[in-house]
């Protein structure tokens, strides 16, 4: 795991 | 943003204002199973917790606060105003077999052991599932009004497009997210033999068995 990714999806 | 997505969040829009149109006009939500929806209620709360963290756009913003609302209005509904046509004795899924396996399953498989990223991965796994309670329903009854099976065919026709536009995304953008992608699967594979139905029977006049 490289940090929290963003979710740009819903 | 490409077309596969557009019309895959246009259609899980539609899905849900058609269910609660359908409630709102006819006062009553025989049919419908409470259960589901409010694990639908609990997918949008622990997956949107984002909006309080970071902003991607505001068609994503507008797009979850509407669900949100439109989630929690479709439980009140249900519950609370037009509770005595809730049709609780067929609602008998037993959800804690969906809640703890998936909890446990997020805790285990995500992208990252951060609290909100786990809270997304539950939902992402919750969301799979969710309508396991209405199919189930469903399939006690044997069937359906006409207007449930519209409200189940956009609500799997968002599924199906997202998985287009996961490999739309695969090779336009490299994006590949193998949490989603197996989910969405998933969910997408329940509602095959519901499409079946709804596509031979031609959304007239159900009884329907799954």
């Amino acid at each position: 795991a490289e940090g929290e990714p963003l979710h740009d999806e819903l | 943003m490409n077309i596969f997505r557009l019309i895959g969040d246009l259609s899980h829009l539609a899905a849900i204002i058609i269910l609660l149109l359908k409630i709102w006009k006819s006062r009553s939500c025989a049919g419908i199973s409470g259960k589901s929806q409010i694990l639908f209620a609990i997918v949008f709360t622990t997956r949107y917790l984002d909006l309080l963290t970071s902003f991607i756009s505001l068609y994503n913003t507008c797009m979850k606060v509407i669900y949100i609302g439109c989630a929690y209005a479709t439980v009140y509904l249900i519950y609370m105003k037009f509770r005595a046509t809730y049709d609780g004795n067929h609602d008998s899924f037993r959800v804690e077999f969906l809640v703890v396996p998936v909890g446990g399953l997020a805790v285990l498989i995500n992208h990252d052991f951060s609290f909100l990223e786990i809270l997304w991965t539950f939902s992402i796994y919750l969301e799979s599932v969710a309508i396991l309670p209405q199919l189930f329903m469903i399939s006690k009854t044997g069937e359906a009004e006409t207007i449930t099976t519209h409200y189940l065919f956009c609500l799997g026709l968002y599924r199906a497009l997202y998985l287009f536009n996961w490999i739309w995304r695969f090779y336009f953008e490299g994006f590949f997210d193998m949490i989603a992608i197996v989910a969405g699967v998933v969910q997408t594979v329940l509602y095959c033999d519901f499409f079946y139905l709804y596509v031979t029977k031609d959304g007239k006049g159900y009884r329907f068995s799954i």
